[in-house]
């Protein structure tokens, strides 16, 4: 007995609710230099949830589809011209990155004297950038001031010749342009949403007593799109003008977060080695494809006590990202029809309901207080072993809808 | 590519050695 509940969750369904009031986190926050508090960006914890414009789970997950679609895109598109540089011929390129619902953000401060800006954290792209005043053609409404270039003392535009300006076509996927001798940037997401601006140098403010003086970034004088309230994004990708890489002599391109379990709780960022948990286990990044994503090796799944029979092919022909920034996993259709089967299974004893956007395995568990889910563990390259925690397996729709939370790619080779 | 979402890696510490070449996982990391 001792045995088989080792291998399942005892959850209280109103554990997988989010809150109404915030409960920080009393973990790694705090504990440790370079770190910052992590938070939803819906969530009580956010000044950001009275916006109004707060989506829906529905209007969430159809962003996180154009996101997965884009980075598909892209990936494919890397591969592409791969082959293409080994005819050295030449294709035109299209950028195409969705930033769907970035959901989590980070408080950071840019400029002297320093502006505090809430920005998305995603490791699944590179360039940072932030709204700017004059705000040349758009800006989106955001609840931190706009920052002002001009009344930051430590603020320089990036001049067209840089080495650092022409590193903005690898960065971004759009060569850049000049304007009056100033390094314009373009970045588009595969969502349609936009940023066009001066490419520039400021001092960004990790703590009080750390700050990145000359940092790069996008100071945008054209947003648009599905950004909600935020001043922008902080790109923590692997290119070379990335956060990680810009910092790489500081931090030595070494940062670990947690993401809170719930939109009312909150997580941390933390940058550099000092004060990472002990237990860690490591798995070895895969061979990547392009300069941006981590890519890794799942060898394994496991549900409750069964371990999933799929071939390693499955998992090994298309590749694996991690993506702070794509809310829902998505798996090779083999792979997710394995762990569907075994999940409905094991679960039979909860009335199933019709499926929710991209989440087809449901269930109605509005009549229960404490449920019993099975434990789903991924096995990464290496053996490092990992058990998803409650919240990495049932996404709450409302009372009467709680799903499994993962989808399907639409092509095996995706 | 199949990709690690964020909703499977709350509470998780995700520790990135970018430099080492690898990534790390640590159960309740908040």
């Amino acid at each position: 007995r001792r045995a088989i509940e080792s291998h399942y969750h005892t959850v209280e369904i109103s554990s997988l609710l989010p809150a109404s009031v915030c409960s920080p986190s009393t973990k790694g926050h705090s504990k440790r230099p370079s770190t910052l508090k992590v938070f939803h960006r819906h969530g009580p914890c956010s000044k950001h949830s009275q916006d109004n414009a707060t989506p829906s789970l529905d209007e969430i997950l159809t962003h996180d589809q154009s996101r997965v679609d884009s980075i598909q895109h892209k990936i494919n598109l890397n591969a592409e011209m791969d082959k293409v540089k080994d005819k050295k011929a030449a294709l035109p390129v299209q950028s195409g990155r969705a930033l769907g619902s970035g959901n989590y953000i980070v408080t950071l401060g840019l400029g002297t004297p320093k502006k505090s800006l809430s920005l998305i954290f995603d490791t699944g792209s590179d360039l940072t950038w932030t709204q700017c005043q004059p705000c040349a053609r758009v800006c989106y409404k955001q609840q931190d001031p706009i920052f002002n270039p001009i009344a930051s003392t430590t603020y320089s535009n990036v001049s067209c010749s840089s080495t650092r300006c022409s590193q903005l076509s690898t960065t971004t996927g759009n060569d850049p342009s000049c304007s009056t001798k100033t390094c314009v940037y373009g970045i588009q997401y595969g969502d349609q949403s936009f940023s066009i601006g001066f490419f520039s140098q400021d001092t960004l403010t990790i703590s009080s007593s750390d700050l990145v003086p000359k940092f790069y970034f996008g100071c945008g004088q054209n947003n648009q799109g599905l950004f909600g309230n935020t001043a922008g994004l902080l790109g923590l990708g692997r290119d070379s003008l990335s956060f990680v890489s810009q910092t790489a002599q500081r931090y030595g391109k070494y940062f670990s977060y947690c993401l809170p379990s719930s939109s009312s709780s909150t997580g941390h960022l933390t940058f550099g080695k000092s004060g990472v948990s002990s237990n860690v286990k490591f798995t070895p990044f895969a061979a990547s494809r392009g300069t941006s994503f981590y890519f890794i090796d799942i060898v394994g799944i496991s549900v409750g006590m069964t371990q999933l029979s799929i071939r390693p092919s499955v998992f090994k022909t298309p590749g694996t990202i991690i993506d702070s920034g794509t809310v829902i996993t998505r798996l090779p259709p083999a792979a997710y029809k394995a762990l569907s089967t075994e999940f409905k299974k094991q679960m039979k004893k909860y009335p199933s309901v019709p499926a929710y956007s991209i989440l087809d395995t449901c269930y109605d568990l509005s009549k229960y207080t404490t449920i019993s889910i099975p434990k789903i563990s991924f096995t990464f390259g290496g053996n490092v072993k990992v058990d998803l925690a409650p919240s990495g397996i049932l996404i709450v729709i409302n009372s009467s809808r709680v799903c499994l939370a993962f989808a399907a790619n639409s092509d095996a080779s995706d | 590519v199949g990709i690690l979402g964020n909703v499977q890696q709350t509470t998780l510490e995700v520790v990135y050695d970018v430099a080492g070449g690898k990534l790390g996982f640590a159960p309740g990391g908040c």
